[in-house]
Parts: structure tokens; sequence; C-alpha cells
């Protein structure tokens, strides 16, 4: 783990006042080592511990090299994943988009518990119409905690997911919070990419959320772009970070979608959401 | 002449960072870099072999190894072994484990068995009419209690139902937990004393990165797992997340998911992992 050998690499700094070429290679290193297995993109890697050498030894002489070196590291990774994105407490429509399974039917109600917390008046649209029993799982959640909730089952058979989400805005007119909940896809799946670019231009959704799994490995930066090219995010939600993946492929999220993190996934229940806070997921990240 | 460190470094590198690319974890990775490393270094170089090749070649039969490491013909299995046959699915949240079940259950059906499910996650909402879902798309019997039941209950009595009707293959969905929750790792070790499932099964899918071995690692030592089935490999074709599995676990890997229908299951193949990644 990185917070054992940085701590003795930049013990050995400590014991000398400078900083010299050997001991900034062997952190950065670790450095890398420690990136690597928080998931962060290889080319991003290579390019923060570039940046992280160079910054490291442009400083010949400092009064504590150790902690020279950690506030390079944490400046750098702080500028590739800059400040939480603020979904404001305000009337809007919030449509989720992600791969299979990364949490966003579960993050939807997280997300109408969230607002309903603060006052607002939460409702939920289900536009899911492949998984087997998507709108019941959804349905189950949102009695859970009394949000209304609306599907295609209210509307005659047959109707598109554009339509049945239109449906569910006019109906949820009085509410302020509709939430859409759509099918997992990927990149390659070109209908289905198809499909949220016609519903982003259709609905026009204020806000556009990727929900990205905190253990997804070298596909975050292909998968938000495509994600991104389609409907333009304007956030993202990373869940399952109770598990022990550090989530670096938030890293290149972030820099794909040219937007921030704006909550945190921590668990199975509908309250397990956090608002992102930079520093505690970056300490987190670097053990 | 002989082969040196200097001469193999570079294309090591270039295939470290490949299969990095690639989604195969680091711990893994560095090993097998080391190991070939190892074994080449010192080696006799044969007229007209360049280092890259050898490199590379050496990687591939490394790789080879990892994967065919531990070799279970799942079909084979199937048949052979005293029915009924309790299987039981497990891992992490969103997998594909529900779905994969389906896909083996056709798969089975396909080969003229008799299938039973057991909707053992009584947990997680809307997971019992999901499978109940599948199991009518395939004319499968399902076995389920109330919402919140014993799920180790729930695989008892589809065994129970499976002799007493004579199915030949229970196949049981549980709910995905972390690995991390010292609850639930012993709830699925419950099911494991009471069920005695024939083989326990873990899910994964080939978008996961470096965390992939630790899952792998802690579900084998929690619970244990005798296979794994690799799912998502049509988001993810590089599949490099079925090295970290097949070397953390030391165990089989039956099948890659590839794709959300019944048909998208297909055997796995090492050789045709192992091109992919070098490709
Ligand atoms: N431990 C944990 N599990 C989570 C978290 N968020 C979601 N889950 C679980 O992850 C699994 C998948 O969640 P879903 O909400 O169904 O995922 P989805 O993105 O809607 O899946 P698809 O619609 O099939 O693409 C479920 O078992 C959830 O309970 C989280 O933050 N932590
Ligand atoms: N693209 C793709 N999607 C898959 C594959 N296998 C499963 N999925 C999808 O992944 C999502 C989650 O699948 P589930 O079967 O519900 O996963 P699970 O492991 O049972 O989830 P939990 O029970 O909530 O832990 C669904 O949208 C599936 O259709 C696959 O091989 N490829
Ligand atoms: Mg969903
Ligand atoms: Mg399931």
């Amino acid at each position: 783990k990185l917070s054992n050998s940085l701590k003795e690499t930049v013990r050995k700094i400590a014991m000398s006042n400078r900083i010299d070429k050997h001991i900034v290679d062997e952190v950065v290193r670790d450095i890398q080592r420690a990136l690597i297995q928080a998931d962060v993109k290889i080319a991003l890697v290579k390019e923060l511990s570039n940046r992280i050498r160079e910054r490291s030894l442009k400083e010949k002489m400092v009064l504590n090299p150790r902690e020279h070196v950690i506030k390079v590291v944490y400046e750098e990774l702080m500028t590739v994943l800059g400040k939480a994105v603020e979904v404001p407490l305000a009337s809007q429509k919030i449509m989720m988009v992600g791969l299979h399974g990364t949490g966003k039917t579960s993050t939807c109600a997280k997300l109408a518990r969230y607002f309903q917390k603060k006052g607002l008046k939460p409702a939920v649209i289900c536009a899911d119409v492949y998984r087997p029993a998507a709108s019941e799982q959804l349905r189950q959640l949102c009695d859970r905690i009394g949000v209304p909730f609306f599907d295609s089952a209210n509307l005659p058979q047959g109707k598109g997911v554009v339509e049945i989400v239109k449906a569910g805005v006019e109906e949820f007119e009085k509410y302020d919070v509709k939430i859409i909940d759509t099918a997992g896809r990927h990149a390659l799946e070109q209908e289905m990419i198809e499909e949220i670019h016609e519903l982003r231009a259709k609905v026009k959704p204020e806000q556009r959320i990727l929900v990205l799994d905190a253990s997804i490995g070298q596909q975050a930066s292909v998968q938000a772009r495509a994600f991104d090219d389609a409907i333009g995010i304007t956030g993202i939600i990373i869940t399952k970070m109770d598990g022990t993946a550090k989530g670096g492929g938030a890293l290149s999220a972030v820099s794909e979608t040219d937007t921030g993190i704006a909550f945190v996934g921590t668990g199975e229940t509908v309250d397990d959401l956090e608002k992102f806070e930079s520093d505690r997921f970056l300490s987190r990240m670097l053990g | 002449t002989v082969l040196g460190e200097k001469e193999l470094r570079a294309p090591l590198e270039e295939l470290e960072v490949a299969l990095l690319e690639n989604d195969a974890a680091l711990s893994v990775v560095e090993e097998l870099i080391s190991q070939v490393k190892r074994d080449l270094v010192g080696k006799r170089k044969k007229w007209g072999v360049d280092a890259e090749g050898l490199v590379k070649n050496a990687i591939r039969d490394a790789l080879l190894n990892i994967l065919s490491a531990q070799k279970l013909d799942f079909d084979e299995f199937v048949s052979n072994r005293e029915k009924p046959i309790n299987i039981a699915f497990i891992g992490v949240n969103g997998t594909g484990k529900t779905t994969t079940i389906a896909k083996v259950a056709k798969r089975l059906l396909s080969y003229g068995h008799s299938v039973v499910i057991a909707a053992a996650d009584t947990y997680r909402a809307g997971a019992t009419e999901q499978i109940e879902q599948h199991a009518s798309n395939l004319g499968i019997k399902l076995i389920k209690h109330q919402y919140g039941a014993d799920p180790a209950a729930v695989v008892y009595d589809t065994v129970k139902y499976a002799k007493a009707n004579r199915k030949e293959v229970v196949l049981s969905d549980t709910a995905g937990r972390m690995h991390t929750s010292v609850n639930l790792m012993e709830q699925l070790n419950k099911i494991r004393r009471v069920t005695k499932p024939d083989m326990v099964i873990f899910v994964d899918e080939a978008v996961a990165g470096n965390d992939a071995v630790e899952r792998a690692k802690r579900f084998d030592e929690l619970v244990g797992i005798d296979a794994s089935i690799l799912t998502k490999l049509d988001i993810d074709e590089n599949g490099g997340a079925a090295i970290s599995i097949a070397h953390s676990t030391s165990k089989p890997i039956l099948f890659l998911g590839i794709g959300q229908g019944y048909e998208d299951l297909k055997k796995f193949d090492a050789e045709w992992l192992v091109d992919k990644l070098l490709s």
C-alpha cells in the first residue's frame, strides 16, 4: 500500500534536507504503483508522475522535503479531480445514465431521498423498458420512501422511451425534481447511445448524471467519452465506495466529461449517498 | 549470444503497459513480468529470433499457465455428478449473477437437463421479480420465499423440491454483497454450510480493474470459490480481469458473458482470451 512505502521513502528524504533525483524517482515509482492499483488511467499516471517529478525536483532545497512531495502529489491530483459538482436544490429534471449494473436505479431512489430530506418534492420516472422487473425494482424503492413513481404501465402498450418520459414529466408537473432512470448501456451499443441522445434532445433534462462503479478499470475514459458525446454529462456519481475499489476511474471520467463528481454511493440502503469531498476521496485513493 | 537485462527491458515494459491497459491487475502483471524476466535472462539466444518475439512468447505461455492451471469442463461435471446438483452464484453487487443464471439455465436446458431455480436473493428490491421473469421466459420452475426470508432456507427448499421432482440441477441466485461486509459474507457461509453446494461460482465483470483481485481473493478466503464466470466481455473485450481472477483464486474460469441475451454465454477459451490480450 502506498502509505507505508511512501512513508518509508519520504522518511529517507526527511533524513536529508535536499531532494535528490534518486529519492524523487523512488517516491514517484511508489506513487505510480498506488495510482495504477487505484485504477487511474495508465496514460494519466505517466503524465502525473512526470509533473510530480518535475515539480519536486524544481525546488532543490526545502524546509520539509517530505511534506513538499506529498503536497505536490495532492495538488496534481486535485487539479485533475477538480471541485465537487453542486446539484442545485431547485426545480429540475435529472437524467441518470451509465454502464450495466453500476447502481443507477438504486441511486435514483437515493437522490429522491436526498431532495426529500432537503424539503423539495421529488418524483421518479422509469425509462428502462428492457431489464426484467426494472420498473418493479424502482417502484418498490420509491414506495418505501413515499416518492411518486411513473413508468410505461401508465401508458398504452408499445410507447417509446421518449413518450414515457414526456408523459411522466407532464404527470409530475407539480413536483420540483424529476429523476429519470435509464437502462444500462455501453459505448458500442449504437442504438442505445442514440436512445439517450434523443431522450436528452426531446426532454431537455437540466442535469445529466453519469453513474460510475468505483471499481471500473481502464474502460472509464472510453465509456465516459461515449456518454459525454451522446448527451453532455453535467455530473458524476461514484457508487459502491463501501467496497475496496479506489475509484481511480473517476479521474478519467472527470477529465473526459469536463465536469466533476457530485455524490458518492456508500451502500445499498436509500440513505447511503454522501456529497462528494475531494480530499476524503484522494486520501482514500492514496491509501 | 545470451539474452541480457538491457535488451529485455523495452519489450517487457511495452507488454506490461499493454496488459495494464487491458485491465489486468498490477500485482498480477508485476509478478508475471518478473517471472518472465527471470526465465529469459541468461538464456541462449537462437539465430534470427529477436528479444521482442521471445518476450511475447514467454508472456503468452505464462498467461496461458495462469488461465489453464485449473481446468473444469462444466458440461462434463453436470453429466457425471450425482443428482441433484446444487450450484450457487455469488459475487459483489451488479456483476451479472442473476442474468448469468438465466444463461446457464438456458444452456443446461439445451443439453437436455432439467433445471429449477432458487430465488435466494431475498433482500434487493425487485430481485425475486427479476429472476421470476427469467424463469418464466425459459419455462423453468422457480422456488421463492417471502421478501426478507433466510436465503439458506430458499436454497434448502429448492434442493428438496429437486429431489422430490427429479430435477437435475438447482441454480441458486444470491444477493450481491461487498466482501467488506462481515455479516453478509457470513450469510454466504451459512448458505454453504446448510445447503452444501456441489459448486460455488464467483461471478465478476470484465469492466472491473484492480479490485477484481481483492474481491476474488476475499470471496475465496471467506466463502470458498470453486469456479468463476466473467461477464460483460462485450463491453471490455480485452478481459484482463480474467487474468486477475484466475491468478488470485487459482480456480478455473468456466464461461464468459458476452451480452444480455440468454445465448450470450460462451465456454471459456484461454487461447482466445490470451490472443485478444496480446493483440
Ligand atoms: N454496496 C453497494 N451496492 C450498491 C451501491 N449502489 C448500488 N448498489 C447495488 O448494486 C446493484 C446494482 O444496482 P442497480 O441500481 O440495479 O444498478 P443499475 O445501474 O440500475 O443496473 P442496470 O439497470 O441493470 O444497468 C444492486 O445490488 C444495488 O443494491 C453502493 O453504493 N454500494
Ligand atoms: N453488456 C452486458 N451486460 C450484462 C452482462 N451480464 C449481465 N449484464 C447486465 O448487467 C446488469 C446487472 O445484471 P444482474 O444480473 O442484475 O446482476 P446481479 O449480479 O444479479 O446484480 P445484483 O443482484 O444486484 O447484485 C443488467 O443490466 C444485465 O443485463 C453481459 O455479459 N454483458
Ligand atoms: Mg437499473
Ligand atoms: Mg441479482
